[in-house]
């Protein structure tokens, strides 16, 4: 629920309350890993270093539910509606590109929301593994979840074979998404 | 005048983590 700009303030302003806008969303994301099964019973070095190279590729996962790639609008969660062109102005006109094209693609799959959710729980323990020290027990925990997601997605569409696949797929476009924009910049004004 | 923190979102994300999990040590 971010309170982007309405016209009468500055791009600083709608800079900060973009900004403002991730606090509570990396948050969430926090706690979704805690209520994944398995998740804490790996070290807690291990859940840090997770969440710290997971959490934005678990965002952008979250947020493809704002993007309409048709009409290349955004709505946040306060029902304001920004179309592209407008969120321009903050700067992030390569990121929002790159998340229009990528909510697209996930979007087709039609996936059910618990099927969302456990999407989120393998783009997770996928994230990059540098900094994991016990690596065999994230490698279990992600092939579990993986069973996990293919059963549910082939039980319910038996005769589509193509979809878990084509899901996966979307790991790759994610950690592309990571490394090309998790380096952008946030403003806190600090009075 | 107004001073600013700037940080990547990266940066963001580690600084709450890194938080959340002293909070609940």
């Amino acid at each position: 629920s971010c309170p982007v700009a309405p016209a009468s303030r500055s791009s600083q302003e709608v800079w900060e309350s973009f900004s403002q806008c991730f606090t509570p969303a990396v948050k969430e994301v926090v706690e979704f890993a805690k209520s994944i099964p398995g998740f804490q019973t790996l070290s807690q070095h291990d859940q840090v270093m997770l969440l710290k190279s997971g959490t934005f590729q678990v965002l952008m996962v979250r947020f493809c539910s704002l993007f309409d790639p048709k009409e290349r609008t955004v709505t946040f969660l306060n029902g304001q509606t920004y179309s592209l062109a407008s969120l321009r102005a903050l700067g992030m006109g390569s990121l929002l590109d790159a998340m229009f094209d990528f909510s697209e693609k996930l979007g087709s799959l039609g996936l059910e929301p618990d099927e969302m959710a456990l999407f989120m729980a393998v783009v997770l323990v996928s994230a990059d593994r540098s900094g994991i020290v016990e690596v065999g027990a994230v490698e279990q925990l992600q092939e579990n979840l993986i069973r996990a997601l293919r059963s549910l997605i082939t039980s319910r569409r038996p005769d589509d074979s193509t979809l878990f696949p084509k899901l996966l797929l979307r790991l790759p476009d994610l950690r592309t998404l990571n490394n090309q924009h998790s380096d952008k910049l946030l403003a806190f004004r600090i009075d | 005048p107004k001073t600013h923190r700037v940080m990547t979102l990266a940066d963001h994300i580690s600084h709450i983590i890194t938080q959340d999990f002293a909070r609940n040590q």
